[in-house]
């Protein structure tokens, strides 16, 4: 519903607003992650590491509902909406087109609200461990978050056996973004 | 005149993150 923008923003604007869009975002992610049972029994130290080598994968599966891929454009969370070609003139063209690959891989399997929400928890776990101190309690709750997944998919859609091997499928699809990706530069102005 | 701050996305989030769990000490 909102006014595809950009034709009047200079590209510096657009990338400033991208920008802030990530700060809001990561505080969230940081917020939820609190609210996974178990993930504030880690130590701080590893619920620290967990946090900086998985929210960008976590904003990856965040961000898929934010990306149309019929229409070909972006929402960013401040509401504006941009077209993909003026988006890729900011030169953050491989990130979009992978993320767009990314999101119609993940919306074609049609995960509930709470589905995503615990499929969200299972990527923050499984991300990379280099840095954790207790290797064993973050396996525990990976583990147990797997199960958990896997029962509530089982539960609703008995007949439909792939749907959590699929979901699975996309952790390595998310590591790569992340690798790619999380180099990436922002721009926040100073005043 | 404007200037600007510029970091990757990663650094970004870990300043986020560090400040976050800094505050809540």
């Amino acid at each position: 519903a909102w006014p595809v923008s950009g034709a009047e923003r200079s590209s510096q604007e657009i990338w400033e607003s991208f920008s802030q869009c990530f700060t809001p975002a990561v505080k969230e992610v940081v917020e939820f992650a609190k609210g996974i049972p178990g993930f504030q029994e880690l130590s701080q130290h590893d619920q620290v590491m967990l946090l900086k080598s998985g929210t960008f994968q976590v904003l990856m599966v965040r961000f898929c509902t934010l990306f149309n891929a019929d229409e070909r454009t972006v929402t960013f969370l401040n509401g504006q909406t941009y077209p993909l070609p003026t988006l890729r003139a900011l030169g953050m063209g491989s990130l979009l087109d992978a993320m767009f690959d990314f999101s119609e891989k993940l919306g074609s399997l049609g995960l509930e609200p709470d589905e995503m929400a615990l499929f969200m928890a299972v990527v923050l776990v499984s991300a990379d461990r280099s840095g954790i101190s207790d290797m064993r309690a973050v396996e525990q709750l990976q583990e147990g978050l797997s199960r958990a997944l896997r029962s509530l998919i089982t539960c609703r859609r008995p007949d439909d056996t792939s749907l959590f091997s699929k979901l699975l499928l996309r952790l390595p699809d998310l590591r790569t973004l992340n690798n790619l990706h999380s180099d990436k530069l922002l721009a926040f102005r100073i005043d | 005149p404007k200037t600007h701050r510029i970091m990757t996305l990663a650094d970004h989030i870990s300043h986020i993150i560090t400040q976050d769990f800094a505050r809540n000490q």
